[in-house]
């Protein structure tokens, strides 16, 4: 869940760019 | 958007045990506003739930691999259905000057089709003596508004919810209190205030007529 | 070799620098301070502070240190390798700040503009040699800003040490020439060796010079901004030109904290003072707290 809106419905490379940790 | 995000118990997403009976999303009367309001039956309509959402301006949601711009995430919890029926029963009560009826011509509304699963959840049949006086005739069952036992069944729902809230710790006092601040004084909330928050929060699910007629009682 | 650690992760910054000279525990140093990459779109920024005893500064200058803006990379990186060589009485260390670290520092709430950055780089820089055990009697730094304040600034933070602060400093101190040398030496082989922490595949590393009107440098940023997430860490997304690709070309990101929009709400309709339904009741507090609201539809 993002702090801010993104005006955009659709693919992300979300995981170039974002690393998920616990 | 195609997809949302919601946290629901397991109950709410059961497979269906036969075809054309998923759970289902629709709305229905809110009992409070009048207003039309999104619910969800599960698979056979043996449960009631409302919806929620957890809504805060500016958010937006990466799933996977995908952004979505719409943050909300939506909360499935259980409901008593008698809620929603309460608004028929008074609703038939006033039109049909206290006659008893049977149940499915009274939990009847053209502009929500879905209401009649209302009378599948389980137990509907058995708990709605918490709400109404009964007759039977020959097979059949005929039920009218009994404002008295109403009002009895509500309040056994405030002060259910006055122990919810104790046992979670909410706050309810009038004070603004954040609950990120530690209060080093040990404040207790009156229980008063208890009674008054639960009956507020009850209110929610009902029309505000019976609600003043709670607060009275 | 002594830029093998910032060539592992340029992207990550950090202060690099070589052993203190004896000589220089001994006896009086000329410290010059000068940067790179100051004005470049992408890429970290770099200050240099290299030292020497006072006594060895025409030593320095026969090195062929000065004018250090006029030599090619391969110029810079051979004369870099002389000062590698004569590590018995020259001493340099570096502060490489990370493009990412750059546009937050401006970006952030209490702004903090790259001429205070600069300024308090520097000055740790020269307070890491004085910690380090040089004995540093002047300090030469080079400006782009105004001079005197600069140099009233660093006095006061260092009295007892002769401060000159210039313009051009580099053409006329050679140990701030040789301080230059450094810098760019560093911030080439960061931008070279450039490591992305996205993963991005094989992104090419065609960036041209890195400067904002190189149309190479543009096109690069064209090619490589993905419109929810902008560039990759390299670029500098407080530059001017950054921002102005991510206005056009990126996806528009809202934050509540912004600053409201320019044009006014348009005022009430007349009607709305005349409603006909009573106003509704606000949700209860428990759910307006947790900014739970129903649901019409989905």
């Amino acid at each position: 869940l993002l702090p801010c809106c993104v005006q955009h419905d659709g693919p992300a490379p979300v995981a170039a760019f974002l690393r998920a940790r616990p | 958007p195609a997809q949302w995000v919601l946290i629901a118990p397991e109950a709410a997403l059961d497979p269906p045990k036969k075809p054309d009976s998923e759970p289902l999303f629709t709305k229905l009367r809110n009992p409070s506003t009048g207003e039309a309001t999104l619910y969800l039956f599960n698979s056979g309509a043996q449960q009631l739930f409302e919806v929620k959402a957890f809504h805060e301006e500016c958010r937006s949601w990466f799933i996977g691999q995908t952004v979505q711009q719409d943050g909300r995430l939506l909360f499935v919890t259980p409901m008593d259905p008698l809620f929603l029926i309460l608004y028929y029963l008074i609703k038939a009560d006033k039109e049909q000057q206290g006659k008893f009826q049977p149940l499915d011509q009274v939990v009847l509304d053209s502009e929500y089709p879905s209401c009649p699963l209302l009378l599948k959840c389980a137990d509907v049949k058995q708990y709605i003596q918490h709400v109404t006086e009964e007759k039977e005739i020959g097979s059949q069952k005929f039920h009218k508004y009994s404002q008295e036992k109403t009002l009895k069944w509500l309040k056994k729902k405030v002060n259910q919810t006055v122990k919810a809230l104790k046992s979670n710790n909410i706050s309810v006092g009038e004070r603004v209190l954040a609950s990120t601040l530690i209060n080093s004084k040990q404040i207790t909330d009156a229980q008063e205030d208890y009674v008054r928050y639960a009956h507020g929060l009850i209110s929610e699910y009902i029309p505000e007529d019976l609600s003043k007629e709670l607060l009275k009682y | 070799m002594a830029l093998s650690a910032l060539q592992r992760d340029p992207a990550g910054g950090g202060r690099f620098a070589s052993a203190v000279p004896e000589p220089c525990r001994r006896l009086p140093c000329a410290l010059g301070v000068d940067e790179a990459g100051r004005g470049p779109v992408l890429g970290p920024m770099v200050y240099a502070i290299c030292y020497c005893p006072v006594d060895k500064l025409e030593q320095l200058e026969a090195l062929g240190v000065a004018d250090s803006k006029t030599l090619s990379e391969a110029e810079r990186e051979r004369r870099f390798g002389l000062l590698e060589a004569a590590g018995d009485w020259v001493g340099w260390a570096l502060q490489v700040l990370p493009p990412d670290h750059i546009s937050a520092c401006m970006q952030q709430r209490a702004k903090y503009n790259l001429n205070e950055l600069s300024h308090d780089t520097a000055t740790e820089l020269i307070q890491f040699a004085l910690d380090s055990g040089v004995q540093v009697a002047q300090v030469l730094v080079d400006t782009v800003g105004p001079a005197e304040k600069y140099e009233a600034k660093l006095r006061q933070r260092f009295p007892g040490l002769g401060v000159t602060v210039r313009p051009k400093a580099d053409a006329l101190f050679p140990v701030v020439s040789a301080a230059s040398i450094c810098a760019k030496v560093a911030r080439d082989r960061a931008v070279l060796h450039w490591n992305f922490v996205e993963d991005l595949g094989d992104p090419d590393r065609d960036y041209g010079s890195g400067y904002p009107n190189d149309p190479k440098t543009k096109e690069w940023l064209r090619r490589n901004l993905e419109p929810v997430f902008g560039f990759p860490r390299l670029v500098r997304f407080s530059w001017g030109t950054a921002q102005a690709l991510l206005r056009d070309r990126g996806v528009p990101v809202r934050w509540a904290d912004e600053d409201p929009p320019e044009d006014p709400p348009a005022p009430p309709s007349v009607l709305s003072y005349f409603a006909r339904s009573p106003p509704r009741r606000p949700p209860h507090r428990f759910f307006q707290e947790r900014s739970l609201r129903p649901l019409a539809e989905l």
